[in-house]
């Protein structure tokens, strides 16, 4: 989806949550 | 305003109220308008942007004075509100002076504009993007240190310094996001051995008392990773 919005808001809060972090 | 008087008018020669005027309005229209507006501010918007980022830096002003630093944090808030979106966020990786000019917007002297950077930052090293973004950032910073004879992380370091825990918290998520996604196990001890040599381990101990919930994550996330990468060892 090209229209897609919001990616640096989710980026952002996954990183100030650790969820970014979780290894695969 | 459409985006492209917007366009228009960064064409135009403003300077300081003018200029950031130009910028708070822009930043709003970039974060209320639906994507197509963004896109239709596309690339030539973002070079104009960026450019005035670039004219700012190189202003010989002090920085931490004067409304040279506001227009540079509203770009900074710009730039993320362009990049909140697929099209935005692909401009801004394909342009060639998009991620240097950010790094070189890390300056501990400025905290509050730090912080928005250095989170933009990890937020870029995150992407799932062909061409490891990760790597860009990390060799911009190292080759912005190596312009000033300086220790790569030591902006970084200096920002841990500083009295301001949201500064606090977003260096250590810079540190965590450029570590986390570096491949190769002898290359992020590495990392982290150089951030300690560099003080970094004098830092954490003085961080760990500090009651707040963005610490206690990022510097759970870096113990944790540095455990079970000596364990891999």
């Amino acid at each position: 989806d090209g229209d897609e919005t919001g990616i640096m808001d989710g980026l952002l809060e996954a990183l100030q949550s650790g969820a970014a972090f979780k290894r695969k | 305003k459409s985006a492209l008087v917007y366009i228009q008018e960064l064409k135009t020669d403003l300077r300081d109220t003018q200029l950031l005027s130009c910028l708070e309005s822009l930043r709003v229209s970039l974060n209320n308008n639906p994507v197509s507006w963004v896109q239709t501010f596309g690339a030539e918007g973002l070079a104009l942007l960026l450019t005035f980022l670039k004219k700012l830096q190189d202003d010989e002003e002090p920085l931490n004075a004067g409304i040279g630093v506001k227009c540079q944090h509203e770009i900074i808030r710009c730039l993320k509100a362009f990049m909140n979106n697929k099209h935005g966020l692909k401009a801004m990786l394909t342009s060639a002076e998009g991620i240097p000019l950010l790094v070189r917007s890390i300056n501990p002297n400025v905290p509050h504009m730090m912080v928005d950077v250095v989170k933009l930052l990890s937020a870029i090293c995150i992407l799932e993007h062909p061409g490891n973004t990760h790597e860009r950032v990390l060799e911009c910073i190292t080759e912005q240190a190596e312009e000033h004879e300086i220790e790569r992380f030591q902006p970084l370091l200096s920002g841990m310094h500083k009295n301001s825990i949201t500064l606090k918290a977003g260096c250590m998520q810079l540190i965590n996001a450029l570590i986390s996604r570096v491949e190769e196990l002898d290359f992020r001890i590495h990392l982290r051995s150089e951030l300690m040599r560099l003080g970094l381990k004098d830092v954490l101990k003085e961080v760990k008392s500090i009651e707040n919930e963005d610490i206690k994550v990022q510097l759970q996330v870096f113990e944790e990773q540095a455990d079970e990468d000596s364990e891999d060892l």
